[in-house]
């Protein structure tokens, strides 16, 4: 048994060889090993499971490369609403938040309402405003914007139809 | 979709979920919200579970909760609950993929779509792959 461990993910889907160039692929795996630093970096000086997995995936939000935070998908009404949920296994304590729109990191704000609400999830506009009392980073939606995002979702619209890696959340 | 899921050294299983959802999802929409249970669970002494694909699929089959449930009670490994939970999924018509670290610390990558983004990071180094 490993002293500690972290696994992680930024997605899954149609992901082939051939639809990735070599700058493309090095960038994606630059970006999970900063994600696996951060997460190392609490659990090798002894933190807890709960801050290493925040830890690691709070990187990957704010990568565009990742479908979560900053580069996250578009709405059919071209904004971003991100979903966030996080566990601790010691107490099955749980948090979760979904169509947030202005929270930085919607990670933060799940472990928020695990933490300091008497509730397990929240949603929309309430989520938001829950985020923002508790002093977490809010943006505008725009924050999330990237032009890869845009395409998608004008390629979707336009075709009535999505590829498999629209799909994915 | 991002996830993490880590046992520290004491023993403790955490899980976290990240998603933007779906491209043109309807406004409102929380189909592909990492619900408690459904794409995030965590128990110590089972595992923890963090997943990423088509959400409402896994929503319909609770998949991060039925993992773990088969850990638990039915004493299976990590791969083989996940590759049943997995595979009702694919019944159904979605695909994705999880990643599970038992209470034992081992660890497993799951996933029935063509590739997944994926790591691990322990004392002995951190791996990454995507195909």
């Amino acid at each position: 048994m490993p002293e500690w461990r972290l696994v992680i993910h930024g997605g899954a889907g149609v992901i082939t060889r051939d639809g990735m160039s070599p700058e493309m692929e090095a960038a994606y795996t630059a970006a999970l090993e900063t994600a696996l630093e951060a997460g190392a970096d609490v659990l090798r000086s002894g933190g807890s499971a709960l801050d290493a997995v925040e830890a690691a995936v709070i990187p990957m939000e704010d990568d565009p490369l990742f479908n979560a935070g900053y580069g996250a998908v578009m709405t059919a009404s071209q904004e971003h609403e991100l979903d966030a949920s996080i566990m601790d296994g010691r107490e099955r304590n749980a948090g979760a938040v979904a169509g947030v729109k202005r929270v930085r990191n919607p990670v933060k704000a799940a472990r928020a309402v695990m933490e300091r609400s008497e509730h397990v999830m929240f949603s929309g506009d309430g989520a938001d405003t829950f985020a923002e009392g508790q002093g977490l980073d809010m943006v505008d939606n725009s924050y999330f914007y990237t032009e890869r995002r845009q395409n998608a979702l004008e390629r979707v619209l336009k075709n009535r139809q999505r590829t498999a890696e629209d799909r994915h959340g | 979709t991002v996830g993490a899921v880590a046992i520290d050294k004491d023993g403790n299983l955490a899980a976290a979920t990240t998603t933007g959802g779906m491209t043109a999802k309807a406004a409102g929409r929380v189909g592909d919200s990492p619900l408690i249970g459904a794409a995030t669970y965590a128990e110590n002494g089972v595992c923890a579970v963090s997943a990423t694909g088509h959400g409402e699929y896994f929503i319909r089959v609770g998949v991060a909760k039925t993992i773990c449930d088969r850990v638990k009670l039915a004493g299976e490994t990590i791969e083989q609950a996940s590759e049943t939970a997995l595979g009702e999924v694919a019944e159904l018509g979605g695909d994705g993929g999880v990643i599970v670290i038992g209470a034992d610390g081992t660890f497993a990558f799951v996933f029935n779509s063509e590739g997944m983004y994926r790591g691990v990071v322990d004392p002995s180094g951190a791996r990454t792959a995507i195909y």
